[in-house]
């Protein structure tokens, strides 16, 4: 009697998360459309923009390259090699199948 | 009891799902409150000091990557700019746009857990109402948690 | 070169999320630490 009581209690449950986790469903959907609605206003494409000095401020002292890339362009780093013998050297590689890559030298000072 | 078993784990999937849908959830909401607010900063700008000097603006969306000042890239590039090959001899960093816009405070300081009243009013006008209730769960530092 | 799959973090643009770009980061660092 006790399993079965646990059991109609965990079935319980279940349906219970079921509901919350199709109404995060919706949500996200409502979220994806609504930053889509935003981005897809010409006005606010165009001021979609930082500037150099935005950057710099908060990565101080760094050496900085932005990238700007067709979507679903490929950016694979191989995980480096450890031990005698081996260059530390660390690789971006940058690849796209549906036109070029922009890459900036922010910080030229 | 096996069957009890089994739908204990099915529970425990379904805990873990609903927490990584609410948290990719509430990234969205970040991502929407900050480029709303670029956008106002930016518009605001441009009323008072016109729009940004030639090359000195990075349009969205793109990626950044940050290594100290003393590394040496050695860098390839295809003819037609489709592939490119960094070689760096030190560690860096790679930063989306997002993480940029967080950084300046366009989030308010609400991936944080750390914003205003002020500026909590602002980011609840920048979403749908049906999803305040994120926002008020992000005030109350879920993420940062 | 071309590197076999399981020895490299991947991102994609404009379809993966931030954490992807931290999983590369965090990656980078533990092997500079080890190294």
């Amino acid at each position: 009697t006790e399993i079965s009581d646990k059991l109609y209690g965990i079935q319980d449950e279940l349906d219970e998360l079921a509901r919350q986790e199709e109404l995060l469903d919706q949500h996200k959907n409502w979220v994806q459309q609504s930053i889509k609605n935003v981005t897809d206003e010409a006005e606010n494409t165009r001021l979609a923009y930082v500037t150099h000095e935005d950057i710099c401020r908060h990565f101080k002292g760094d050496t900085l390259l932005a990238i700007q890339a067709p979507t679903g362009t490929h950016l694979e780093v191989p995980i480096p090699e450890i031990g005698p013998g081996f260059k530390k050297t660390y690789q971006i590689n940058l690849k796209s199948n549906s036109g070029p890559i922009n890459v900036l030298l922010v910080n030229k000072d | 009891a096996q069957e009890c078993q089994n739908l204990e784990l099915e529970k425990q999937r379904r805990l873990e799902r609903i927490k990584h849908k609410t948290q990719q959830i509430q990234e969205l909401i970040l991502q929407q409150i900050a480029f709303k607010n670029l956008v106002q900063r930016n518009k605001e700008l441009e009323r008072t000091q016109g729009p940004p000097a030639p090359n000195s603006a990075i349009q969205l969306p793109y990626i950044i990557v940050n290594t100290s000042k003393k590394t040496v890239i050695d860098c390839s590039i295809s003819k037609d700019k489709d592939e490119y090959l960094f070689n760096f001899n030190n560690t860096f960093e790679i930063h989306d746009d997002i993480e940029v816009l967080k950084r300046m405070g366009m989030a308010y300081g609400l991936e944080k857990g750390q914003c205003t009243k002020h500026e909590l009013a602002k980011c609840l006008a920048s979403v749908p109402k049906a999803l305040e209730p994120y926002v008020l769960d992000l005030a109350r530092g879920s993420m940062a948690n | 070169t071309k590197v076999a799959a399981e020895n490299r973090l991947l991102y994609c643009f404009d379809r993966n999320p931030s954490k992807s770009l931290q999983m590369i980061n965090n990656m980078i660092r533990i092997k500079s630490e080890a190294k």
